[in-house]
């Protein structure tokens, strides 16, 4: 297996007493076959891999580290430059009434995650209300009602209301007068090209004024993620980004791309169907698993 | 003149970053490069001809050859069927949002414009709201729906559809399944349940074609239930589309469609020239 060879390099370097130029150009090609099998941008490998070789064979090892550990720390600090922060936050609401937009790509989990993010506040004793303005896919409200239904989580929108705006409009006035801590927003699924769907999200963007837009993108998304990303960055300013689907064999490297194009944090990753199946963003165990 | 393993090794590697680029995944590039690389090796190239250009021929035809590997024609199968008097059943699996459901009512339609009288199991028994959503679509395009409720056995459900379309004179029944993750043993296990117990005719595999090197592990794992064919869809995304390869290769089985929208009418046979030519720069 991959991480098999990745891990029998790294063995072969550590027992090597000196700086072993062949040993280390093996163990960059290890490196960048885990960073492409988890769809990490094929340029950036390549930049990426550039930088770490001559990191590591240009640096002076640290006192008391080894030569693995130093290797391992290069390729995280390298790839920690795409991802906002190195360290878990939760990420709680900072004001009353904050407005959260959900967009991204048809089918990427943004309905689920809204639903996952607002039993996520829910339980950290935030009063949360969601709204459904998804009015394209069939059966998109009653697909949000019922999972959040469970939670008593509120929820709010009208099937047969075909204006997204004013839908957005009236739900976000709706939970801004119950006073809610947060309102998430979900959105219909599009993509760079329907020139009329991005259009309707700026719209829905500029009528409620979001505090923040976060991107949902598919964890399983390939080499387009950094030009897809690149088409909602241009069209709105997005605040976050959460990775879906994790749980699956995808290692999630288009997020990397994402955050790239969007220069925006990764805050949470989806793992699951389930409505718990969040957790805040973890950048060490997130590169863990980009190298296999 | 011939050509050696030196000239391919440089010609190949930029092929082979071309395929990745184009999100075909890493294996099946590798092996892809690595078969082109035996074939090509020592082979006469005449005097005037430009390496590259070779190269490239062989590439063309390489790619071809997995597209078109066991191509057929879906109508037909279904017409042979339906002169037998038997009724066809098409069971559409794949990865979670990769558009099954909106494929069945695409495809839907276009059986009902060829004439065929259509019946859709809501074998998603799963998912929130995953049964209006389908009924939803089958209302649009004038096609009933067999359903239970949520929490039912989707293999029972696929069965009593199945029985319904045995009873009404119905053509082809249309299976929509959850969606799952390949890694998900027990999700993997109902569909292996469900094909054994309503035995459809074709088992399609759903893919996205905006997904990157997990397509091929879906593929791979799907493949357990003896996959007839797959559709790419959301290729109006503008997504380069190598994921056909990866599934091509490792399925053995042709993509049939492509879904070229959110429409009922979004839904195009599959075209190996096109894709090759998206694919080689
Ligand atoms: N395995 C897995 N499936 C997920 C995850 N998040 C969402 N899903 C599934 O992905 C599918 C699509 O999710 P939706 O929430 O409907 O996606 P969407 O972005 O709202 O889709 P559109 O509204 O059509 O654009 C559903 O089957 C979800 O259950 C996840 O983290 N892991
Ligand atoms: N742009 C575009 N969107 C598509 C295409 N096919 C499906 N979609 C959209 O992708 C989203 C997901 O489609 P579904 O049919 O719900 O996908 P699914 O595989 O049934 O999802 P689950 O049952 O949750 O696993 C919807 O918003 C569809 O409209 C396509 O070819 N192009
Ligand atoms: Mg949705
Ligand atoms: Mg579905």
């Amino acid at each position: 297996s991959l991480s098999g060879a990745l891990s029998g390099a790294l063995r072969k370097l550590t027992k090597a007493g000196v700086v072993d130029e062949s040993l280390i150009k093996e163990l960059v090609k290890d490196i960048q076959k885990a960073l492409l099998l988890s769809d990490v941008n094929v340029k950036l490998v390549f930049e990426l891999s550039k930088n770490i070789e001559s990191r590591a064979m240009e640096e002076k090892l640290p006192k008391g580290v080894s030569r693995k550990e130093h290797i391992i720390k290069i390729v995280y600090e390298e790839l920690s430059k795409f991802m906002g922060s190195d360290t878990k936050k939760e990420h709680l609401p900072d004001k009353k009434g904050k407005v959260v937009l959900m967009i991204g790509i048809q089918g990427s989990g943004k309905t689920t995650t809204t639903g996952k993010l607002a039993r996520f506040y829910q339980k950290r004793g935030f009063k949360v209300g969601v709204v459904g303005a998804d009015t394209w896919r069939p059966g998109a409200f009653e697909q949000l009602k019922q999972f959040c239904a469970e939670n008593n989580i509120p929820v709010f929108g009208d099937p047969k209301e075909k204006d997204s705006i004013k839908l957005a409009r009236e739900g976000v006035k709706f939970f801004k007068e119950k006073v809610s801590d947060i309102i998430l927003v979900d959105t219909a699924g599009r993509h760079r090209e329907e020139k009329g769907l991005i259009d309707e999200m700026k719209e829905i963007s500029n009528t409620i004024n979001p505090d923040e837009v976060t991107l949902v993108i598919d964890g399983t998304i390939g080499q387009q993620a950094f030009v897809q990303a690149e088409g909602f960055a241009n069209a709105t300013n997005v605040g976050s980004i959460i990775v879906t689907k994790l749980d699956g064999s995808a290692k999630g490297g288009g997020a990397l791309s994402a955050a790239a194009a969007t220069g925006a944090p990764i805050k949470f990753i989806g793992t699951g169907e389930r409505i718990d199946s969040i957790e805040p963003f973890d950048p060490k165990r997130f590169v863990s698993r980009l190298l296999g | 003149k011939k050509i050696t393993e030196k000239d391919l090794d440089k010609i190949l590697e930029d092929f082979e970053l071309s395929l990745l680029e184009s999100d075909v995944s890493l294996k099946v590039s590798e092996k892809i490069v690595n078969e082109l690389k035996k074939k090509l090796t020592g082979e006469k190239i005449g005097l005037t001809s430009n390496k590259k250009d070779f190269v490239k021929i062989a590439v063309e035809e390489t790619l071809t050859e997995i597209l078109e590997f066991k191509k057929y024609d879906v109508f037909k199968e279904i017409e042979k069927k339906r002169k037998a008097g038997e009724i066809f059943s098409i069971a559409f699996v794949g990865f979670n949002g990769t558009g099954k459901t909106t494929s069945i009512a695409k495809f839907g339609k276009l059986l009902l414009d060829k004439g065929y009288k259509v019946v859709i199991a809501a074998s998603d028994t799963f998912r929130a709201g995953s049964i209006e959503q389908l009924s939803l679509h089958a209302e649009n395009i004038g096609i009933k729906v067999i359903k239970h409720n949520y929490g039912a056995d989707p293999a029972a459900v696929a069965f009593d559809a199945i029985s319904h379309a045995k009873a009404r004179g119905i053509d082809v029944v249309l299976i929509d399944t959850a969606g799952r993750s390949e890694m998900n043993r027990n999700l993997m296990d109902e569909m292996k349940k469900l094909v054994r117990v309503a035995n459809p005719d074709m088992k399609i595999f759903v893919g996205d074609s905006l997904a990157g090197n997990a397509v091929a592990e879906q593929a791979e794992k799907f493949s357990d239930i003896g996959l007839d064919g797959s559709i790419l869809t959301k290729v109006d995304a503008d997504s380069r589309g190598g994921a056909a390869l990866s599934i091509s290769y490792i399925t053995g089985k042709p993509i049939l469609f492509i879904g070229t929208g959110q429409g009922y009418d979004d839904l195009e046979p599959f075209d190996p020239k096109w894709l090759v030519e998206r694919i080689l720069p």
